[in-house]
């Protein structure tokens, strides 16, 4: 399996339609305080199927909508597309590429594809359970927050365990 | 299931102090199963030795060691169950030179197997990097993502400023 | 007493946006009482809103932008009750470069009046400094403070070996 | 009121007697990961008459004693001693200038002095009580702390704020 692009549009400070296109080995981001890098892996986390507006630094979910600068008003949709290849078949699923969509409307309406067909949320969350990348997992490491494993209760930090069984 | 679940962390704890090692060049770490009758909901407490220390409660680390310790742990999980693509946001932000340049050699090798993507301000990580990707808000409030190549010169061009 | 904590509170507050706005370039910051009947009790909520963009929750912004906000709100209270002596303990980590150079203006301003110590690993944050002294661990597990010249020519060797 | 030097001895990682002059102005202390920076925080802190262990990152506050290394044996007490100038009488003590000492036994036994006078724990606490460096206060950040005002509950970041008061 391997990781193919990420087009984010309406999502936090990602305004107009931005495309990562994702290389083999070690990405560095780079930018200023504020720029948007940790909302980059927001977007991913939040394509995989994250629930919990906390995890993505929000007080509800739909402060991940473009709420809005100076000189644009606020959008209305929020839209991530994360394209993988899927040769090994490590994904469940027949398609040897497979692009998720999941959108999010200030009604608080929400949508998602797998290939542009319509699905539910379990179904994208089921589909990279086994993969290591579900969500409260040991591949998506959130900012200021890798101590946490010290710092937890001995049962807290069980799951991460749980989950690499 | 027990025995599933009592190979993993066997296998977790092997791989944490050969991580541990690795990054602290020396000392050595511990995973323990505070209830061993019950592993299947058993705590679990983290012993952790830099090199030339005694060995203490793990509170008594510094930040550095205290995310190097994480750090290896982390690892220790991934070389069990790998997945295809990590994200990983200013973990290296404690970090001092040396163990910088201790921690990009072991996340080099394991960005061999997997796709990594690290955000960071940490110049020792970005040259170590195959790709990079520069992230900006010249219009304030929208952020846009720049050309691998101009942040690049962008580097090039903080590097000389700062020398 | 209700109108000490109240004229004290109005301080802050006035403070809070003041510093704000310098380390900040523009933006706006607030802090409002809860429960404007019951001041002594009363929870206080804190608004901040960088340069250009809309007013939103604390929690979306980012790390650095977070520890910024902080400090602004820390010196706003300070400077109501200046200590003699404060010790800061790597307060500028998740800071950039642009925002390392703000914040030592403003701290610099404050060590004329009080006593500063730093702890920071941030080159900038030390050459914004008066004085500095150096700890090592020679005999390991030993800490040692060495002299104040020392700590001066290894910064140098550092920027020559990274340049 | 002007804070002179601090000398340390037996004192977490540093197990020989050290003296840190102070100087007016902005101080930076450097050096690598696990060096003793912090430590030198905590003896600040500890010195001015905290009694939470968590603060000082112990469990227990015998670990405040030089534990030994590889190639020491622990030490049986921690002493640390904090001078300061009292011109301004800023510090409500007939003395222009104050030492504060003090000594955690690995028995448990603690002592105090003021200007070598034996005293209570107490009588330190208070006589630092309105400076601003009281034990919960806004003068002495602990290292990854910064942003706990942020994320802390409204009531609980209320205590800073009494502090200034
Ligand atoms: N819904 C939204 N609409 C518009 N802007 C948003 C939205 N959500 C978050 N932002 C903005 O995104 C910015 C934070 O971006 P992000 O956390 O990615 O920064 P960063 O590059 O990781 O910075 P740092 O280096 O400080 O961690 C904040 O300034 C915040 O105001
Ligand atoms: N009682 C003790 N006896 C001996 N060593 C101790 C004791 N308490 C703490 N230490 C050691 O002190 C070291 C931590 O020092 P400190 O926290 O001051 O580091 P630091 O210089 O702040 O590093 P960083 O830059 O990573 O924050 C640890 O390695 C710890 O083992
Ligand atoms: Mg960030
Ligand atoms: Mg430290």
């Amino acid at each position: 399996m391997y990781f193919k692009n990420l087009v984010m549009q309406g999502f936090k400070s990602f305004a107009d339609e931005t495309k990562l296109e994702f290389e083999p080995g070690l990405t560095a981001i780079v930018g200023p305080n504020g720029c948007g890098k940790s909302n980059i892996s927001d977007a991913i986390r939040w394509t995989l199927g994250e629930q919990r507006p906390t995890a993505l630094r929000l007080s509800k979910m739909e402060d991940i909508i473009f709420s809005g600068s100076e000189a644009r008003k606020p959008l209305g949709m929020a839209e991530v597309s994360l394209t993988v290849t899927n040769e090994d078949k490590k994904l469940p699923i027949e398609f040897t590429e497979v692009t998720i969509t999941r959108r999010l409307f200030q009604s608080g309406e929400s949508e998602y594809y797998i290939n542009k067909a319509p699905v539910r949320l379990k179904d994208i969350q089921e589909l990279f359970m086994d993969t290591g990348l579900g969500s409260s997992t040991y591949s998506l490491i959130e900012q200021g927050k890798i101590e946490l494993i010290l710092s937890s209760k001995p049962e807290d930090r069980r799951f991460l365990f749980e989950e690499a069984a | 299931t027990r025995s599933l679940f009592s190979k993993t962390f066997e296998q977790i704890r092997e791989n944490f102090n050969m991580v541990f090692t690795r990054l602290f060049e020396g000392g050595k770490a511990d995973l323990v199963l505070l209830d061993e009758r019950n592993i299947l909901e058993s705590g679990i407490e983290i012993k952790a030795r830099p090199p030339g220390r005694t060995l203490k409660s793990i509170s008594l680390l510094s930040g550095g060691e205290k995310a190097l310790t994480a750090i290896a742990l982390l690892f220790g999980i991934f070389m069990v169950k790998p997945s295809p693509f990590c994200v990983l946001d200013e973990i290296d932000a404690a970090l001092d030179e040396a163990n910088i340049s201790r921690f990009t050699r072991v996340l080099v090798e394991f960005a061999k197997k997997s796709q990594f993507i690290i955000v960071t301000h940490n110049r020792g990580t970005i040259e170590a990097s195959d790709t990079m990707y520069g992230v900006t808000m010249e219009e304030s409030g929208v952020s846009k993502l720049v050309s691998v190549k101009f942040a690049q010169e962008e580097i090039e061009r903080q590097r000389r400023k700062s020398s």
